[in-house]
């Protein structure tokens, strides 16, 4: 219904609003609807001003920039309606590594509402996993899982899995 | 409705029975290109009730089974279970009663596909209903495959309309 | 006719005048998210005669004009030279008495185009013709774009004959 | 022309049927016309098969194998006829760090027939660069050069450039 889409835009909207010169230290992010009239039907802009920049067109966005902006709307929403889990797949590739600090803190954050699976080749990232689960093809074709290394055992003990 | 455990057999590149446990709050997985992570996330999916075969990186669906290597035959199945904590209680009421809720997919090379609910068996519209109360529906902002993640930003105004209506 | 310097003023979002000198066989830039590593590619294509303001990132081409931004206003026009290095004799013979071939790119606000090869004004088509010998337009294997890289693969058997077109 | 297309052809092919097992430690890839009696419309399909695997359908294969298997094509286009230089920006985001390396050994073999200019976050890609340049944004929305820094200077002495 109308009312409905309308709390949650502005709700979402709020996160966002709040969650952008976190992930960009500064700037301006917000989202906007199409068409105001017709919440049945309008779209979602989003526009994103990075610190000291002028508004840019999504497209002319860096690589990177599309990413923490990307991620900016994804935990915006997941703080308005959180989802008991949250699977993220290499989404940190295109950051250097001073953003992918401040991801995965945020993602540290998050963790009071939801759990969180990510895959990655990025050390930043594993080293501030709870735990590493490493899959491998010891036999070509063949996934198997090796080692589970829990974070806090500074061992980093392997205990080979099964 | 928190992951606890995936276990696979036959599903893609993991032919033999393979058990991951999720109990902590961030949990990494790594590897070197190509040894299966991204099939761990097309098990989730595909047990969460996704119907395309596509969107699986295959042409049809049984692309998801085994399909043998210069070591292994094909597999004749490929399953994938599903355990969920339900102690947060986010599962819709009738499965109130369950501190774990394991869902099943089952396909065979003859076609045959199942869906299973702590054993029992049901039909895929039992298992999308169990998610859709969650906000953990397999179309929702809670899965971000590989390569995907700036189309969120490149999409049309009105598709990001549905991350929005999903979240409502 | 490999690069040797290249030059940009008021180009996206290099305002002041920026000369980066490649002379070594491998050359690495590097530096954070939105800093500037990937409009140096844009103004490489653009001084070759690329002619899509969507595959420079922009709606219009006057969008790789610096824009303005907090501490400046915006720029009148954008200026890419590139200096090429003809000493292995790979450019179409009527360059052939020169040592380096410097070409030059210019854009002003009110949508004045020039183009220019060793300070002397040309048509784009006498750009175009420089770059098609050698290997090195804009549309080969000799440019590969961010986030662009999966494309070759994915893409359809007939848009791979165009690169082997390129080659032939 | 005809004969053209079918020299240029199997000379790449010739080149992909090699760099392959090299880029994937083995296996088998080459190219196919998907119409052999047409060469004037035909299509190239692309066949890969990376060590201990079955023949892959492209779609399935892994965001590093598909990066991989570009680069072979890239490369064997490059290697039947070079062009004087080469951009690559970020290529190397989806590789584990043992294809990054492999990948920058190839990159320093064709150096005998082209110029590379790389854009990258990847410290190994850094590492065997002959030179660094540096972009900043220090003053926001304005890009600058920084320093050079040259590979075979232990000291990495940094010149700031004018
Ligand atoms: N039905 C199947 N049977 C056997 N192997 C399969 C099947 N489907 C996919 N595969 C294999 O799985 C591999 C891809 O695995 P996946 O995409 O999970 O890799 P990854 O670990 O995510 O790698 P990357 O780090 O490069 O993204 C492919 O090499 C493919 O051949
Ligand atoms: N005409 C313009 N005027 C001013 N700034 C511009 C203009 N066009 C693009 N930009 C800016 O350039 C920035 C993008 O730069 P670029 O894509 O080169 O970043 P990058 O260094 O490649 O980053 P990444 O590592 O994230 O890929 C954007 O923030 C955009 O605002
Ligand atoms: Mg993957
Ligand atoms: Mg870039």
């Amino acid at each position: 219904s109308r009312r409905r889409f309308r709390e949650t835009f502005d709700a979402v909207n709020a996160h966002f609003q709040e969650l952008f010169p976190r992930l960009f230290r500064g700037g301006k992010g917000m989202l906007q609807l199409t068409d105001d009239g017709d919440l049945l039907e309008t779209g979602v802009e989003i526009v994103a001003q990075p610190p000291g920049k002028k508004l840019i067109n999504l497209e002319a966005m860096s690589g990177g920039e599309k990413t923490l902006t990307a991620v900016t709307l994804l935990f915006a929403l997941f703080l308005h309606r959180p989802s008991p889990f949250c699977l993220l797949d290499e989404v940190e590739a295109a950051l250097d590594e001073a953003n992918v600090i401040r991801l995965v803190d945020l993602v540290r954050d998050l963790t009071k509402h939801s759990q969180f699976i990510l895959i990655t080749h990025n050390k930043r990232t594993m080293s501030m996993a709870d735990v590493l689960y490493g899959v491998t093809m010891q036999e070509p074709g063949v996934s198997k899982l090796v080692s589970v290394k829990l974070r806090q055992d500074e061992a980093l003990q392997t205990t080979a899995v099964a | 409705m928190k992951i606890r455990k995936l276990e696979l057999q036959g599903f893609k590149s993991f032919v033999d029975r393979t058990v991951l446990t999720f109990e902590h709050d961030v949990n990494a997985v790594v590897g070197p290109n190509g040894c299966g992570k991204s099939n761990t996330v097309d098990a989730i999916r595909w047990c969460m009730g996704e119907q395309s075969a596509r969107h699986l990186r295959g042409k049809s669906m049984d692309d998801v089974i085994f399909n043998g290597s210069d070591t292994r035959p094909q597999h004749p199945f490929a399953e994938v279970t599903l355990t969920f904590d339900n102690r947060d209680g986010l599962a819709p009421p009738e499965f109130a009663a369950y501190a774990e809720i394991a869902v099943t997919r089952k396909l065979t090379r003859d076609g045959n596909s199942e869906y299973l609910i702590n054993r029992t068996p049901v039909r895929l519209m039992d298992v999308t209903n169990l998610f859709l109360g969650s906000g953990a529906g397999t179309k929702a902002y809670s899965i971000v495959e590989q390569g995907r993640v700036g189309l969120i930003v490149t999409s049309k105004p009105e598709d990001r309309r549905a991350l929005l209506e999903e979240a409502a």
